[in-house]
């Protein structure tokens, strides 16, 4: 229990703090290859004409996932876990004390591609945003319910692909009964689609797209 | 320390039992929709007729994946972890003890959708084999090499889709790379491509496809 408790108010405090110096900090988890990395791209592209964007990402190995935003405008850095299945408040905080918070505006997180264990460790953010692909099969929400109840934001990805194999239909019904507020947000991270819509559940000002 | 020691002491229990009793067992495990269940559909259907399977599936919730195996012939089980992100080896004794081991031929676990927690927990199979789909991208395997090492079989799924967006090539590479003796299977659970490859390569007898 005292793992958690720990955790728990160092992420409280994390929260806080952004709050204070009013920064938006986001936790985006997700199944592994759900398209996470594809989907902050896409998002570091959209904002880093207006904001400084500074992206956290966690993996068990291998930088490529930083790699990938860094090419969109976006600063990042890379957690590697080694072994760890989730990322914890005093990872971010670790991250957090090596730069100055003051020169970005807009913070995310990219967590381990899990949808078990990231549930559990509340790493500091505003909102937690949780993206599953129409790949994965129909059943991806109903069997992994804790990790939704935890979250503000259900996005189904790879929506350009929805025909005969797979769809989105049922993905779309279950993320809105695992509670009555949580935002349900189909995008593509391949066309673009639903991007802006995410930036907006967000609560990210941007100009419209020409 | 002590709860692995506990663990792979009664894995290896479970391992020697199955050996004395001439039975198979093998441990599936991979990413979260990769295809497991539609894989061991198929091996279900390919074997009924010739074998008695048995099968044991972890899943968080429901028993969607247990109901789905036991409609092509073989008897499943469905243990359901509440928020655990793995199976172990006395999850699986707690099954064995409820069942007459004689009245089975083949065994199959269907572990926790995760391609990081379920590395460090033998469950007693005979061989370990890890299930990525090629929708998931091309460095899931390079992103999870702990899990890959610690298995006999490597299946890169949904081969059927391969095209512009994804494709395996990357993968049986990265694969191969990880152990010199890791056999590497393609397969299309939709198409049943590659089912009777991944059957000979687990060592089990059946006669060719008509
Ligand atoms: N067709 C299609 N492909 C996508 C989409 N989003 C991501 N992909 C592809 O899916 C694969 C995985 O995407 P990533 O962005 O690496 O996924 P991720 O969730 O960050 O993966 P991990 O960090 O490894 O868990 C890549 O091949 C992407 O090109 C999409 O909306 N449509
Ligand atoms: N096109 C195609 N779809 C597949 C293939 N294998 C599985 N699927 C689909 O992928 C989705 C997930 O398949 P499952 O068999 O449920 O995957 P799983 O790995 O058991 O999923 P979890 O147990 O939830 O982790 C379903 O919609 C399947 O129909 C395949 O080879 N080709
Ligand atoms: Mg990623
Ligand atoms: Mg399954
Ligand atoms: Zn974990
Ligand atoms: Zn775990």
């Amino acid at each position: 229990k005292k793992a958690y408790v720990v955790n728990d108010e160092l992420a409280e405090n994390i929260r806080n703090k952004m709050k204070t110096k009013n920064k938006r900090f986001f936790n985006v988890m997700g199944s592994i290859g759900s398209g996470k990395t594809l989907i902050l791209e896409r998002i570091a592209e959209r904002l880093s004409p207006y904001y400084k964007v500074f992206v956290i990402n966690g993996d068990v190995a291998t930088t490529i996932d930083a790699d990938r935003i860094a090419k969109c405008g976006a600063t990042t850095v890379q957690i590697n876990t080694g072994g760890g299945c989730h990322l914890t408040a005093s990872l971010m905080q670790k991250e957090f004390d090596k730069i100055n918070i003051d020169d970005y505006d807009i913070f995310f997180t990219e967590n381990v591609g899990n949808l078990i264990c990231p549930a559990a460790w509340d790493v500091g953010a505003a909102k937690n945003i949780v993206v599953v692909s129409i790949t994965e099969g129909e059943y991806v929400i109903k069997k992994h319910p804790i990790i939704f109840k935890g979250a503000q934001i259900a996005v189904i990805n790879k929506c350009d692909i929805e025909g005969e194999d797979f769809d989105s239909k049922t993905l779309v019904e279950d993320a809105s009964k695992i509670k009555s507020d949580m935002e349900v947000i189909c995008t593509s991270a391949k066309t673009k689609q639903g991007i802006d819509d995410l930036i907006t559940a967000l609560g990210i000002d941007i100009p419209k797209r020409e």
